[in-house]
C-alpha cells in the first residue's frame, strides 16, 4: 500500500548502518568503473544517503507516482513567442 | 535556443530545499515552479508552503508520496491559494490541513500542461524559456551516490519515481546536460542540483514534463 507511512527498521543498529555504508562503497567503486574515459560522466561516491540501503533509500526518498503523460505534438500548438 | 540558459541566472529560482524524511518530492517541485512562475512574472521571488501542499492535496498522500499531477489537477481545479512558506512552514510529516480564509493572500496557478517530451528534447527546451521551469519526473535509483558530473548512465526511463526542477540547460561542452534542481539539500550533487545529459531521455527526464502558468 503505497500509502502507507514507511516504517524502516528504526533506529537503526551501526551494524545494519555500517553494512549499507559497506554495500555503497562497493557500489560506489562499480558505477565509477563503467565509463572511466567518458567526458564529463557523472561520478559516484559517499553522501548523506550512504548510511542506506537501496531500498531503504527508495522507500523513503523516489515516492513521486507515475502518470501517464499525452505525447507532445508541436503541431497542435501555436507558435511560440519570441524570448528574449 | 541559445547555447546555455538557467532560470537561476534570472534570480527566479528559490534556494535549494531539503525534503528531509518526508516522501513529499511531488510538491517540493510543484511549489518550485509556482515560485519560479510567479518570479517570472515579475513578483518577489518567494518561498511558498510546501507544507501546505503536503497537507491539503487530498489526492494525494503527503509525505508517503504523490503525483506531481494530481497536485497540478488539485492546485487548478480549487483554485488553490498556496501562501508563504513561513506562513505554513515545512515540519517534513503530514499534518491537518490549515484552511486560510478567502480574503487571505496566496497565489494561484492558471493552468498547466503536462506532456511526453521523449525525443523532442529541442521542444521540452523551449517550454523551460517560454514558461519557466519544468516539473519532471525521473528515475532517480542512481542518484542516491550521485556526486557530480553528467548523469547519462545507470538510469532507466520508464520507471519515474522522483519529482524534481528542471531551471536550464548547457549545451556547451561536448555533452549537454540539463540542470536539475533537487530537493535533498545543498550538500547534495553539485550545490543541491544534479546534470542530466540531454538528448537520450535519461533518467526518463522527458517523459513526464509539466508546464505552471500563472
Amino acid at each position: 500500500d503505497s500509502r502507507a507511512p514507511f516504517t524502516p527498521t528504526w533506529p537503526r543498529s551501526r551494524e545494519r548502518e555500517a553494512a549499507a555504508f559497506r554495500e555503497s562503497l562497493n557500489r560506489h567503486r562499480y558505477l565509477n568503473s563503467l565509463f572511466p574515459s567518458e567526458n564529463s560522466t557523472a561520478f559516484y561516491g559517499i553522501n548523506q544517503f550512504s548510511y542506506l540501503f537501496p531500498e531503504e533509500f527508495k522507500a523513503i526518498y523516489l515516492r513521486s507516482k507515475p502518470s501517464k503523460f499525452p505525447r507532445y505534438s508541436a503541431e497542435v500548438h501555436m507558435s511560440i513567442p519570441n524570448v528574449s | 535556443l541559445p547555447l546555455r540558459f538557467d532560470w537561476r541566472d534570472k534570480q527566479v529560482v528559490t534556494q535549494v530545499r531539503n525534503q528531509q524524511m518526508c516522501g513529499g518530492c511531488w510538491a517540493f517541485s510543484v511549489v518550485g515552479a509556482v515560485e519560479s512562475a510567479y518570479a517570472i512574472k515579475g513578483k518577489p521571488l518567494e518561498d511558498l508552503s510546501v507544507q501546505q501542499v503536503i497537507d491539503c492535496s487530498y489526492n494525494n498522500y503527503g509525505c508517503n508520496g504523490g503525483s506531481t499531477l494530481n497536485a497540478l489537477n488539485w492546485l487548478n481545479k480549487m483554485q488553490v491559494k498556496l501562501v508563504k512558506d513561513s506562513e505554513y512552514p515545512f515540519k517534513a510529516q503530514n499534518g491537518l490541513c490549515h484552511y486560510f480564509s478567502g480574503s487571505h493572500s496566496g497565489f494561484s496557478i492558471k493552468g498547466y500542461s503536462a506532456y511526453d517530451f521523449s525525443d523532442q528534447e529541442d521542444e521540452m527546451a523551449k517550454a523551460l524559456l517560454t514558461f519557466g521551469p519544468l516539473v519532471v519526473i525521473v528515475d532517480a535509483v542512481s542518484w542516491q551516490d550521485y556526486l557530480g558530473g553528467i548523469i547519462q548512465h545507470h538510469c532507466s526511463s520508464g520507471e519515474a519515481n522522483h519529482a524534481v526542477l528542471i531551471t536550464g540547460f548547457d549545451k556547451t561542452g561536448s555533452t549537454p546536460y540539463w540542470i536539475v534542481r533537487n530537493s535533498w539539500g545543498s550538500s547534495w550533487g553539485v550545490d543541491g542540483y544534479a546534470h542530466v545529459k540531454m538528448g537520450s531521455n535519461v533518467c526518463g527526464i522527458a517523459d513526464s514534463v509539466s508546464s505552471i502558468f500563472v
